[in-house]
């Protein structure tokens, strides 16, 4: 098992050296074996470098923004090891600004011909890749109610607009 | 593989039978804070084989019961059940189409069934390894999971790669 | 010490009551004393039903949305007890929806008065209470420049279109 | 007491001199992903004598000192300057403005100043003490913290009132 796990690390780790540059449109995003005291195997780090920025790589320094494109990065370079026709998400934007968003998108798109996509999102760009939007309401108080809803129905508090 | 259709009653904030038909392609949740979306996520976990009641955010397996509201007592039982196409054959059963479904009652009774044959829980967990589906899959990424894959400690994420290898 | 903490946490309780009542519009929230095994002073747990919702008081089955609420008010009502003449908040609206968002607003412009408030936010209904608005840009890689922003500057990826 | 000027020169993405002006009421700070905005706000809990690096998202102190881009080599010292209106004299001085000074060489060589006299750590501490502003107060609430608290444990919480208390 411990050869199938370095394969794997090995492919995992170019998929997220990939999606780094892609996420972050440059810069240099690696994983790293890294022994640990009062561990037995070795963890794995990230080393994370954004374009233009000279922060050594270490994570921790990182804005809120930035974090979250790294480990969206690392999710996605585990997923496209173990691809599955599905992949659902849950406000996995949250973090992330208008420029970051577009990008997170982007990169979402290249699998969505061969992966089906559920995604919960409160963002508006995110909302255009729909290809079916449903909304949940709660009119009467603690139930929950799906509605079918047209792009053209949101507003910016999601739904308020719409009862179709 | 691709998802047709989920049905929830009586699981969360369900109390009513509701029915989510899914397309190819990308399937957009929106809605306020609290009115239910990551609750649909959690009953697609809670039909495959969730065992954790934690992991669904709650402290025993019974807190996924509708506990009843203002306008509606408490239901008597939860229900799922997910309907699959499977005529790409990635599901280890000779059916072009798979309903899976997961019943818990509010005295504890609990009850799977595959195309409506009763079924074992580790039947359904069998029937989706390596789909990505299942628990040790990637395909599903909660609310807050992308914050705590940042903060996780080196061995931590060992752990995650080797669920993948 | 003992008597102190005790004076002070029924005060901070009673703040976190009114807190929840004026975020969630309605519903009941309140602070308990629990026992806790291997512990030798009891620790505090919050009991949190937003309005309409039979949910017997636990805060994990609660969406994002509603913790952050939550969380927020149990933050302002230790703030209440030692107030202080400034107040900074860094994005603590980011999963709150416009409903939720308005309501935050709302509650801090209670303190605006007798509080100076330094808020960092994406949300353009937390840009509203603005008296001063900075933008940080980063044109030059790697390094922070600020720029005062008029509020019609403000596009939807934050601050694009100016550089006044 | 209230804000007048927070000046920051190499400190983190800082490298150039820069100065934020406060006036009353709400100011607002935006800007996209990585800019600088929660840097703004390490630099006013460092000049008030943060002493755990962690908690500034280094490793270590000298994490704060700009370390260098592209464009620019890194600085020689991380500096702040604080700038405080004691009309109301809420701190413990004789003074209607107070400037406190933090500055950190990259050798590790650090001072602290108040109104440009030497000062220590404890100094800056116990000038700030019960004003909400210390290590101690409520009035700073960072990047994820709301997040923390929610999921903390009655024990930790617990702490955090005794601080308060
Ligand atoms: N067993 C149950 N019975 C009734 N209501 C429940 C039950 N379990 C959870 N809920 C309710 O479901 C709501 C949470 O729903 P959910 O987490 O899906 O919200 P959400 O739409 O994801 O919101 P957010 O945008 O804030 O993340 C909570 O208000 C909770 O009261
Ligand atoms: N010592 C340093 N020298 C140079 N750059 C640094 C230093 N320390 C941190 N940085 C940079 O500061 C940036 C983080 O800035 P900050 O956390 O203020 O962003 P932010 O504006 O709050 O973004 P977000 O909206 O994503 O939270 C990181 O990109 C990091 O590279
Ligand atoms: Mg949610
Ligand atoms: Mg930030």
């Amino acid at each position: 098992t411990s050869r199938l796990f370095h394969e794997a690390f090995a492919q995992i780790r170019t998929n997220f050296q990939e999606n780094f540059r892609r996420l972050f449109n440059g810069g240099k995003g690696d994983l790293i074996m890294v022994e640990e005291e009062g561990q037995p195997e070795p963890g794995i780090d990230i080393f994370a470098q954004p374009p233009g920025k000279n922060i050594g790589g270490s994570i921790t320094l990182m804005s809120g923004g930035e974090k979250a494109m790294t480990a969206i990065g690392l999710m996605l370079a585990l997923f496209q090891f173990k691809p599955s026709p599905i992949c659902v998400l849950d406000e996995i934007d949250a973090p992330l600004d208008d420029v970051n968003c577009q990008r997170l998108c982007d990169a979402l798109k290249e699998y969505a011909r061969t992966t089906q996509f559920l995604i919960i999102t409160h963002n508006k760009i995110t909302m255009a890749l729909a290809d079916t939007i449903y909304g949940v309401t709660m009119q009467e108080p603690g139930i929950s109610k799906l509605v079918s809803v047209k792009f053209q129905d949101i507003d910016s508090s999601g739904l308020l607009e719409t009862a179709s | 593989m691709f998802l047709k259709r989920l049905e929830l009653h009586g699981f969360k904030s369900f109390a009513h039978k509701t029915a989510i038909d899914f397309m190819p392609g990308v399937t957009i949740v929106v809605g306020p804070n609290g009115c239910g979306k990551s609750n649909v996520l959690d009953a697609m976990r809670w039909v495959l084989g969730e065992t954790s009641a934690k992991s669904l955010r709650g402290a025993k397996m019974g807190d996924v019961v509708f506990r009843g509201s203002a306008s509606m007592k408490a239901a008597n039982f939860a229900q799922v059940n997910l309907i699959v196409n499977n005529e790409a054959a990635n599901l280890k059963i000779d059916q072009t189409e798979v309903m899976v479904t997961r019943r818990l009652f509010s005295d504890g009774d609990a009850e799977y069934q595959i195309n409506k044959q009763k079924a074992r829980m580790r039947d359904v967990h069998e029937l989706f390894l390596d789909t990505g589906l299942g628990a040790d899959g990637y395909s599903v990424i909660e609310q807050g999971q992308i914050g705590q894959m940042v903060a996780a400690k080196p061995s931590e994420r060992r752990d995650l790669f080797e669920e993948a290898a």
